[in-house]
């Protein structure tokens, strides 16, 4: 099962839309999907239509309890073909409950290996820091997408985030790689857009995708309805750039 | 001293901008002002002009280290008036460092306790997140104020963090209150900002501010320059938004 872990410690840049919007459209390309949310906001959750508040189980309960397979946490969602691991508050509290736990960064990929047959692509939604979580989503992964939003903020952030990739693959799970690198929020008319474009095609080269996600009311106002932009606005250019982007991800257009 | 957390753990609300620019609309207003990065990200730092890899001295070391007094980590910023306790990586290693040190909620206010008499105002940047270092910025603080994008995610997460600021009100520091919300990336022309904008004037009543901060691409660019909007773009919009913000607050137009 490939698992593509959408990760960036900066707030804001695009990761729940960007996990959502491409499960969706990878399950529209005739895959199983399943998404996790590995959030306590439960932003992906909420995004699809399910009610934080309202489930008897979530990750949470897989992640402390081995006794509870991932699979009876499972949930349908809005969109066909794409089913949620659904997340709630409760797991702002995992640090502290495993923290003193043996091999603590391992028990997200322990629970999904028992998935493995039933899914093609798994995707995971991160929490906007580089805390046990996210270990965890780098440890369980395959491969990881880096939403970078084309403003200045975002820049900083991204040498830190390599280096916790580099770690990850050197000590816990040496098949990771980098997917690719999103640009979001792009604005072809605003120069600073322009701008932060340009240096982050210079930093990563190759890793970015040719796909880029254009600043639109759209991607903010699907997740009110609970759908994803492509049931929410088929036939918007945000639709179809997720869809292009799954495309260019399952064509192998990618590069490391 | 009046202490001012900006918190929120939805990402990318702009808590930075905030932070940033009301410091410096406060120090125009004549008052001597410190704003202190709690973010291991080091995007105040950044925004003010100051590199984090260079610096000698961070909160880091203030915080793990009792024997250095914060006014040792002190540096001046590019406003006048304003002065910087820096932040950079390190920091995110804070949770584990003071894991087992009794009474870790309290190490932040200790040390600013002894500025008291140096600055009329301090203002705290939050990272994304209820972590042991926001928990610190509410246990030292007098006042919150919660930045909240217009968009539908932001309302979620709200509920958790009134819960968080009460708990730390009847647990840890008696005094704090809610200074107000601030509604930020406003846009007049787009429904769903009109609508959440509507939400959270009913669910806050008259604890929104009066001020609300409109999406401006030179609150996104005045950091690129290692400057407050206030000094990038003196006559922008956005820069008297600030400055009409630090004016309501200082004549006490304040709710709680
Ligand atoms: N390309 C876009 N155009 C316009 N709005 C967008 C776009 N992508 C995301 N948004 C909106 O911007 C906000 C931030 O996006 P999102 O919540 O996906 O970021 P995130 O990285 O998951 O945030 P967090 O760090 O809090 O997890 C959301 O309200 C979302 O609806
Ligand atoms: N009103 C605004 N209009 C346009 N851009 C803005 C506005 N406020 C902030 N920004 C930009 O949006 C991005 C997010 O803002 P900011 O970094 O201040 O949010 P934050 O809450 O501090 O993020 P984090 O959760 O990562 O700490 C930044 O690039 C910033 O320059
Ligand atoms: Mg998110
Ligand atoms: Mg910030």
């Amino acid at each position: 099962m490939r698992t593509i872990a959408i990760a960036n410690q900066k707030g804001g840049c695009g990761k729940t839309t960007t996990a959502v919007n491409i499960a969706a459209a990878f399950a529209r390309l005739g895959n199983q999907v399943l998404i996790v949310d590995l959030d306590p906001q439960a932003h992906s959750t909420l995004g699809l239509g399910c009610d934080p508040d309202g489930l008897d189980k979530t990750v949470y309960d897989a992640l402390t309890n081995v006794q509870i397979p991932i699979s009876r946490v499972v949930v349908s969602s809005s969109e066909k073909g794409l089913n949620l691991v659904p997340s709630n508050i409760l797991l702002s509290g995992i640090e502290f409950e495993l923290a003193s736990l043996y091999g603590r960064e391992y028990v997200l990929s322990q629970q999904l290996s028992c998935l493995n047959g039933n899914y093609d692509i798994c995707v995971i939604d991160c929490s906007p820091s580089l805390s046990l979580l996210t270990l965890n989503a780098l440890v369980a992964s395959t491969d990881v997408i880096i939403p970078v939003q084309t403003q200045y903020y975002a820049l900083e952030g991204l040498k830190q985030l390599l280096e916790t990739i580099e770690i990850v693959k050197e000590r816990f799970n040496h098949s990771l790689k980098i997917l690719g690198v999103l640009l979001t929020f792009v604005e072809r008319r605003i120069t600073l857009s322009k701008q932060v474009q340009q240096q982050v095609r210079d930093f990563f080269g190759d890793l970015v995708f040719d796909t880029v996600i254009n600043r639109s009311v759209r991607l903010a106002e699907a997740p009110s309805a609970g759908q994803s932009v492509l049931t929410y606005a088929p036939n918007s250019r945000c639709a179809a750039e997720y869809k292009d982007l799954a495309e260019e991800i399952s064509n192998g257009k990618t590069q490391s």
